[in-house]
């Protein structure tokens, strides 16, 4: 889009190519260019540049409206957070960066190794243990994710630790007996302490198309998603998929992945993350 | 569903022998979308689009079909023919052993790709090696030795200590001193825009000239597909793509986008975690799939 070119129909689709480019949906997209076409046919745009800073205006209203940070009430001990989502988005990474983060802060910080099922899975959380200096809890390779957590539970309390993250395996939203295991963790979570899970973040990855919001929708059904971390945002992928997903479930996007790092975490920001939509 | 859109726009015009620019034109509309909302590249779906309308304006609608069936039997078709009509399978080396490079982005299931492929080569009595090229991931070789240990497979796994380039071409030498049939390399999830991590692998394609590389590709990425195949194929001339987590409710357009933009096939689906054999891909079940 060139600066101050005329708004006509050529113009109207290049933007529509960069929207649908961007994962931002069908749906969306023609809500946004219905909105462009009124503001349009009242003169109230006039150049490309507007009609950009428009929709990156519009964007930006709607993410900052389901936006919110990573916060945890220090009077509760421990803090307990529990990492959903299907298979390969990043769970178990984004795990060591919260950790990271705390341990940052100065808090003390337990990990639970609640993948129980996929090969190199508790052994991969014991890597990042080691490297983060905290604890990891798990049993075998094989084990009842919902044993792990109620240990995790319990060790947390009795090691008076401030926060706590569970772990939990990738599982596709399809798989009906995967997701009644997820709910049962949150459950059992619940028994050892009361109002536990503290929190339960959802992690969507960036180069997702609009499967996002079928994830989105079922795991929200399945336990109390909380709030979302969007990851691999390093990559070339938009992930506009989110601003579908938290209008349609109204969950805040909290966090944004950036790296394999442990340093590669982010507060979500609505203003940057819609600039950069379509830079 | 697509079926029942495409009926709806064709109600009012019963009775129509032939199908014209006006009359497809919702119809077309209402494919657009439909492959949009699949997760195909909007570019791919506006060629594609364009090829369809022209097999179907002044296309007969056969007696048995409406109009809308009509252009959906045009729309399949295009699509299997884009796709490719037949599945293609992996092929072999002309003396042993026969190199695989399973390349790809984070997460998209190369490992697990890893142990499925090599169950499906060791069950037929071809003596397969695993090879831990990931140095990078936590417990990344430990994973692959645990799925060798699962479907019964030698793992080289030196150590990450050890660079990749050397790994691999040390595997191969290994792989033709002790017999192996087959070798099959797992190399570390990287972004297609990550330089010094794309050499790697072109050094490792340079080091043992691999018969295949497949690219492991998640069958729910939406409109970056075609970035990623294209990076990965003009750096490496890809052999073939293979599909992972097709037992999802993805409707995994990015198959049509990455057949579109590289023109390499997909070979092999991944139907699920456990280390199950590979499928082979079917063009007509994927494009049912995409149009929903
Ligand atoms: N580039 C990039 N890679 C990431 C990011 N987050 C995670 N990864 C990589 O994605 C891959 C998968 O990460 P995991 O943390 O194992 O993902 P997971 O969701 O726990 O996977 P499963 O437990 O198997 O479902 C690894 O190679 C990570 O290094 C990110 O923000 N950017
Ligand atoms: N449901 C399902 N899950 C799969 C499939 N293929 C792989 N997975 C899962 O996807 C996740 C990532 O698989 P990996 O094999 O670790 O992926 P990767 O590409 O090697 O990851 P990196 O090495 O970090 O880049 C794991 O949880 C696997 O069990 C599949 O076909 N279906
Ligand atoms: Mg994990
Ligand atoms: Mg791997």
């Amino acid at each position: 889009l060139s600066g101050h070119q005329t708004i006509n129909e050529d113009v109207l689709d290049e933007i529509e190519e960069l929207m649908i480019l961007s994962d931002l949906g069908v749906e969306t997209t023609r809500i946004i260019i219905d909105g462009l076409r009124e503001k349009l046919a009242r003169k109230e745009l006039h150049d490309a540049e507007i009609v950009r800073n428009y929709i990156r205006s519009e964007i930006e209203r709607i993410l900052a409206g389901h936006t919110a940070q990573l916060v945890r009430d220090k009077s509760v001990r421990p803090w307990i957070i529990m990492i959903v989502g299907v298979n390969g988005v990043g769970k178990t990474t984004t795990i060591a960066k919260i950790a990271r983060r705390y341990r940052e802060e100065g808090c003390s910080v337990l990990l639970a190794a609640g993948d129980t099922f996929r090969a190199g899975a508790i052994e991969q959380l014991k890597e990042w243990g080691r490297r983060l200096e905290v604890d990891v809890i798990a049993h075998d390779e094989g084990a009842d994710p919902s044993a792990v957590a109620w240990d995790a539970v319990a060790a947390a309390k009795s090691r008076d630790a401030d926060i706590l993250i569970i772990d939990t395996a990738g599982r596709l939203h399809t798989k009906t007996n995967l997701m009644e295991e997820l709910k049962k963790v949150q459950r059992v979570i619940g028994k050892n302490m009361t109002g536990a899970p503290h929190e339960i973040l959802l992690v969507l990855d960036a180069t997702t198309g609009q499967n996002a919001v079928l994830q989105a929708r079922e795991f929200c059904q399945t336990v109390d998603v909380s709030g979302i971390c969007l990851t691999k945002l390093d990559g070339t992928a938009k992930g506009g998929i989110i601003v579908s997903v938290v209008q349609e479930l109204n969950i805040p996007i909290k966090l944004i992945g950036i790296g394999e790092r442990m340093d590669d975490l982010r507060d979500f920001v609505a203003e940057s993350f819609s600039r950069a939509l379509f830079d | 569903n697509l079926s029942d859109r495409l009926q709806g726009v064709f109600k009012k015009l019963r009775g129509q022998a032939r199908l014209t620019e006006s009359n497809i034109s919702d119809a077309l509309r209402e494919v657009r979308i439909a492959l949009l909302e699949a997760d195909v590249n909007f570019r791919v779906v506006k060629q594609f689009i364009n090829r369809v309308s022209e097999r179907s304006v002044g296309a007969d609608v056969l007696k048995s079909l409406t109009p809308g069936q009509q252009v959906i039997k045009i729309v399949h078709q295009e699509l299997i023919n884009l796709m490719g009509r037949t599945a293609e399978p992996l092929t072999r080396a002309p003396a042993p052993p026969t190199v695989y490079m399973l390349v790809g982005l984070q997460g998209s299931g190369k490992t697990t790709s890893c142990g499925k492929l090599a169950r499906m080569i060791a069950g037929e009595k071809r003596k397969t090696l695993l090879v831990a090229a990931d140095i990078y991931r936590p417990a990344a070789i430990d994973q692959l030795k645990t799925i060798g240990k699962q479907v019964g497979v030698e793992v080289y796994a030196p150590g990450a200590e050890y660079d990749p380039v050397d790994i691999c071409r040390d595997a191969v030498s290994k792989g033709k001193a002790e017999l192996f049939d087959t070798v099959i390399l797992d190399t570390a999830g990287r972004l297609h825009i990550d330089t010094a991590l794309m050499d790697e692998l072109k050094n490792i394609r340079k080091a043992v000239n691999p018969q295949e590389i497949l690219l492991v590709a998640d069958a729910m990425t939406g409109q970056d597909a075609v970035n990623i195949a294209m990076t990965f194929n003009t750096d490496l001339d890809i052999s073939g793509v293979i599909l992972t987590k097709l037992d999802g409710d993805a409707r995994g357009g990015a198959a049509l986008s990455i057949k579109s933009a590289t023109g390499k096939p997909v070979k092999l689906v991944g139907m699920g975690e456990k280390l199950t054999p590979l499928e082979p891909f079917h063009p007509d079940r994927m494009a049912s799939r995409i149009l929903g």
